[in-house]
């Protein structure tokens, strides 16, 4: 059912765009993520290089990442411009950071698909070979969350991280915030590691988006 | 925007007329990164009998487009010049938390008119 439309043309568009918030003046501009331009080309359907992609692109699905969804939202850790996350030494040599994700723009009619923690470090001259870090959650209690996941540092490349399933159920509402300890597990060496970047791609299907699967005749 | 000039004006048969939709109109150049407009169109014309020597095409508008003509009736009317076929858009913004978001809308661009 359409609902009547409110009489001030961009509230409507607002409402038929499914934003509920009036954009706030200027944004604070920052670099579009490769990642981001490249999922646009894909499905912006006006862009030649969409078209010689093979167009029609599934609707609801995107095809580059082989997930169901319908938005796509590249957030980087709040904090980290331009500061970066803070650094904790809790044991040894190996450092450790806390990143948080503010996902309140999120709607809870929408369903997660995909969520890919990205991070750069900057090793200066480490030989970064064997190094993993490790992902929990971050909560105020002092005791140490268990251990989602562990994942190998992929020396000079950027650290790619899943986290649908261990940190973000699928099928379910996503929290308004996401927390999350790491920890450099670097062997013996002291580590002069810095967390240069720290940011969440996370896909989103909101299934009152998609067109109803037509019935065959 | 309507383009000038294009077409044979509101009148002629049903067929696709270019609407060109700017994000600049409601003041969202800003935070839209891309595209800055699309061309969304829309239809208008008559729904006329199909053209002699043209392809068949009995279907329910021209059944309707021969009864109106034969005997019209109040209220029956003849059919509607309609979208036939949309295809999607996407938009890439920055949203109030300064996340960049590519959102996709399904059924935004008028490729295709039809009587219905």
């Amino acid at each position: 059912a359409l609902e009547p439309a409110p009489s001030v043309p961009t509230t409507a568009l607002l409402q038929a765009l499914r934003l509920h918030e009036e954009p706030r003046g200027v944004p604070t501009l920052r670099p579009v993520p490769p990642v981001m331009w490249r999922l646009f080309r894909r499905r912006h359907p006006r862009h030649p290089q969409a078209a010689r992609a093979g167009y029609p692109l599934r609707p609801c699905h995107v095809e580059e990442l082989g997930v169901a969804g319908n938005i796509v939202r590249h957030i980087p850790a709040s904090g980290l411009f331009p500061r970066p996350p803070e650094t904790t030494r809790t044991s040894g040599l190996c450092p450790t950071w806390t990143v948080t994700f503010d996902l309140s723009g999120v709607e809870p009619a929408e369903r997660p698909t995909r969520a890919r923690l990205e991070l750069r470090l900057e090793a200066e001259n480490q030989d970064t070979h064997r190094w993993e870090l490790s992902v929990a959650l971050s909560t105020e209690a002092t005791s140490p969350r268990p251990e989602l996941l562990r994942v190998p540092v992929p020396p000079g490349l950027p650290l790619r991280a899943d986290l649908l399933g261990p940190a973000v159920a699928a099928n379910v509402s996503v929290p308004r915030t996401l927390r999350l300890a790491l920890s450099l597990d670097c062997g013996a060496a002291n580590a002069h590691v810095r967390l240069a970047e720290a940011s969440l791609l996370l896909v989103t299907l909101d299934p009152r988006l998609c067109p109803p699967p037509r019935p065959r005749r | 925007h309507t383009e000038p000039g294009m077409g044979a004006g509101p009148g002629g048969a049903c067929r696709t007329r270019r609407l060109h939709v700017s994000f600049r109109e409601v003041g969202w150049h800003r935070w839209v990164i891309a595209p800055r407009g699309f061309l969304a169109n829309f239809c208008q014309g008559a729904c006329t009998l199909p053209e002699p020597g043209g392809p068949p095409a009995l279907n329910h508008a021209v059944l309707r487009t021969l009864m109106h003509a034969a005997a019209p009736t109040p209220g029956a009317g003849l059919p509607c010049c309609v979208p036939a076929r949309l295809s999607p858009i996407s938009v890439l913004f920055f949203d109030n938390s300064d996340n960049v978001v590519l959102r996709h809308y399904e059924d935004m661009v008028v490729d295709e008119c039809g009587c219905r």
